[in-house]
């Protein structure tokens, strides 16, 4: 993860889970 | 966007239309001299940008969301370039040729040689050519795009059931839509299956160009970009 570390933050950044 | 909702009768597509996300603009530098260089440092930062639309678009995609943190960055990292080069082939086939990274950047044929990129451009070419063929419409492309997603073969894949789950709903979804939509083709949901080792293909192959112009140094490089293509 800490390689990934822009994908991991724009990852975390305000989800929105979707539930259909 | 709710004409097409109400056309598509499938929750999930009309999700998925809903969940589009907006064109976006290539921004040249206007300062910098007219060469292969200021196109590939054009598209590369529009790719840079594009990256980040489609990291928001995957939190929209049902049940993505719910899958660990690990296995959405898996997903992503197998299928960033399957996702952007289907929405480059679906803006692409309107027009008679040339590649649509943008509204404001349409790269032709022999743009794409002079920049290196003529052997990716015949492969998306093959590809829009498949997709025009089938007339393929904004309900499949969307829902084939989750698919993609959610298909990418990651080789770090936590929970598999939950992945399974993902593409059991999204091809369920594409079965309703064209059970209803296109009557006359009962093989059409299969053609458009058939599309996906295609599409792989040429997001290797994209993967390969863009690392090739990382290498040559020519062009600067957003650092999202560069994880991406480090991960794939």
């Amino acid at each position: 993860k800490e390689k990934h570390k822009i994908l991991h933050r724009l990852l975390q950044d305000s989800t929105s889970p979707v539930d259909l | 966007c709710c004409q097409s909702s109400k056309k598509s009768g499938n929750k999930i597509v009309s999700h998925l239309l809903l969940v589009e996300p907006d064109k976006i603009y290539a921004m040249a530098d206007p300062t910098a001299p007219e060469n292969d260089v200021k196109v590939l440092t054009t598209l590369c930062d529009l790719v840079d940008r594009e990256l980040v639309v489609i990291i928001n678009w995957a939190k929209h995609v049902p049940g993505f969301s719910a899958l660990s943190l690990g296995d959405q960055m898996g997903l992503l990292q197998s299928a960033w370039m399957e996702v952007l080069i289907l929405g480059l082939v679906f803006r692409s086939l309107p027009y008679e040729e040339g590649l649509v990274y943008a509204d404001n950047l349409v790269l032709e044929r022999e743009q794409c040689r002079v920049v290196g990129l003529l052997d990716l451009y015949c492969t998306i070419l093959q590809l829009i050519t498949k997709y025009r063929k089938l007339q393929l419409d904004k309900e499949e492309f969307v829902t084939l795009k989750a698919m993609a997603l959610a298909n990418s073969d990651s080789m770090s894949i936590e929970n598999v059931e939950a992945i399974q789950n993902l593409q059991d709903l999204l091809h369920e979804a594409l079965q309703d839509y064209e059970t209803n939509q296109h009557l006359a083709d009962p093989h059409r949901s299969g053609k458009l299956l058939m599309t996906l080792p295609l599409l792989r293909q040429t997001a290797n192959k994209a993967i390969q160009s863009f690392r090739r112009v990382v290498t040559e140094g020519k062009v600067p490089m957003h650092k999202l970009f560069l994880e991406m293509l480090e991960a794939k």
